[in-house]
């Protein structure tokens, strides 16, 4: 249960991390095309 | 008197504490000389039977520690009688420590010395330091005892270069009637898949950590060791075993020793006795091969030391923990390339591309205990834990909720607001409210995922803690009623 509990927040974090980093990518990408 | 037992010198050796010296005050029986470091629960300390002169590691726990796993150790430690075993000598309650009097290893830990000396070990001093350490997993084995937490911190080597296996915090005893354990335990990074996987393992699960400690001994840290514990405990179970980075700069021998130790399929994996009529093992060198090591080790730390008693000032203080915060240059001192050197104080890239400190990585790699025995019992009554684990709110959210308020951000654009249905965004998969950050402000938020991830894994592993608090409790009381054992 306690790996259980800990798996739903690595999961979370992950997908978070995931899209934090996609955003990043995305708006650094964006920033080279208007430049 | 003492129990002593003679050998080829004249002097006497200590074999165990008798009940008169168990009496006695243990400022009486010993001499503490110095602190030789602080242990997963206490300090340890060298110090010198009066009686035998003969020299003693003596570890001080403070009692609120957590008795359950401190008994158990000594009841392993009591039980075992191998020279590949630290020996237990006896316990005595003082103040509010526990002082627990064991064998002394003049060498210190595998792990220590690689530190020490900014170099990992070559493949004769691995298979040397291996073959002692199987003979004592072969021992722990036989006597239907699992260590769970084998790892270089964990394999002291004495003045002579014998390997001994240490810290048995986190041992297990198999009996007849449950010959698969299902506790997860150990240090992530070591861990053998079936452990993290809790469908049950038996004595076998040591092998595989010995396999990563042979990569940690030969690359100087474990496979996965950038990578944050938590996310590499998925990992091990999901992907295949692990192996050296490059392995073309080993022996064929080597490479094939670390691959029979990290076979995914326990019932596969060879045992103790197999592995020490492995080829590599097999070839070992006498454990004289070890004295440069250990004199080499032994120098640096008188260095250190007298570097400490030098630097006295104020500005120079923050320098002298060099012990702790050690993180110059290290030398593979494996293989072909003698000349590799590692840096271990930059910043590294995992193999998932996310970058973690290396500094962080001595904090990260101590054992963690999950799902214990006792939560094991008591998973049969408690029903609320059978029930969905309960959507709490991430940490991180809470965390960039202080930023956000400490920055005077206006609620409405804040992603991290109190307002709950703003909070739930994330976990619904809606992230639009990233829009309104600047770039700076989500690799800001990036950077805080660890710690905060860290942080609530810590909270969690305090709420399943507390679950025990009464049992500890009542052991506390139980122990305080008797002085000495």
């Amino acid at each position: 249960l306690f790996m259980k509990e800990l798996e739903r927040i690595v999961k979370l974090y992950e997908a978070y991390r995931q899209v934090l980093i996609t955003e990043v990518e995305t708006r650094k990408q964006r920033q080279q095309w208007y430049s | 008197m003492e129990t002593v037992q003679l050998r080829n010198n004249p002097r006497r050796h200590l074999k165990k504490l008798s009940e008169e010296s168990l009496n006695k005050q243990p400022e009486e029986v010993f001499d503490v000389l110095e602190k030789l470091g602080e242990g997963s629960y206490g300090s340890v300390y060298k110090a010198s039977h009066k009686e035998t002169s003969q020299i003693v590691a003596i570890k001080q726990i403070p009692v609120e520690s957590d008795l359950q796993e401190i008994i158990k150790e000594i009841s392993i430690m009591q039980q075992c009688d191998s020279p590949h075993v630290v020996k237990y000598y006896g316990s005595y309650f003082k103040n509010t420590d526990l002082w627990i009097v064991m064998e002394f290893c003049g060498g210190g830990s595998v792990s220590d010395i690689i530190r020490l000396r900014k170099q990992t070990l070559n493949e004769d001093e691995i298979a040397t330091i291996l073959q002692s350490t199987l003979k004592g997993l072969e021992y722990l084995h036989f006597m239907r005892k699992i260590h769970r937490d084998i790892k270089a911190g964990n394999i002291l080597l004495s003045c002579e270069g014998t390997a001994k296996l240490a810290d048995f915090g986190v041992a297990g005893q198999l009996t007849d009637t449950m010959a698969k354990r299902n506790t997860v335990i150990g240090t992530p990074f070591w861990m053998a898949p079936e452990v993290i996987q809790e469908i049950g393992y038996n004595c076998v699960a040591d092998i595989w950590s010995l396999g990563i400690t042979a990569i940690e001994m030969a690359e100087g840290k474990p496979p996965y060791a950038e990578i944050h514990p938590m996310r590499a405990i998925f990992m091990i179970p999901s992907n295949p075993p692990p192996t050296f980075r490059k392995p073309e700069l080993w022996s064929k021998d080597f490479v094939d020793f670390i691959n029979l130790c990290l076979v995914k399929n326990p019932e596969l994996r060879s045992s103790a006795t197999e592995l020490l009529q492995h080829p590599f093992i097999k070839a070992a060198k006498g454990e004289s091969i070890l004295r440069h090591l250990l004199n080499a080790a032994q120098d640096e730390k008188l260095k250190r030391t007298e570097l400490k008693q030098r630097e006295v000032e104020p500005e120079e203080k923050e320098n002298v923990n060099e012990d702790e915060v050690d993180v110059g240059t290290m030398v593979q001192a494996g293989g072909k390339d003698l000349n590799t050197m590692k840096e271990l104080g930059t910043m590294s890239e995992g193999a998932d591309g996310t970058m973690v400190e290396k500094d962080k990585l001595e904090t990260q790699m101590g054992t963690m205990l999950i799902n214990d025995e006792d939560e094991e019992e008591e998973t049969g009554t408690m029903k609320q834990c059978t029930e969905p684990a309960q959507q709490a709110k991430p940490s991180f959210l809470e965390y960039f909720e202080q930023k956000e308020n400490q920055f005077g951000t206006p609620e409405k654009t804040s992603p991290t607001s109190t307002d709950p249905s703003e909070w739930k965004i994330p976990l619904n998969g809606d992230y639009s409210f990233l829009k309104d950050w600047s770039v700076a402000e989500v690799q800001l938020k990036l950077n805080s995922l660890d710690p905060m991830m860290e942080r609530e894994i810590e909270e969690i592993h305090h709420k399943y803690q507390a679950k025990r608090q009464p049992i500890l409790e009542a052991i506390e009381s139980k122990k305080r009623r008797q002085q000495n054992f």
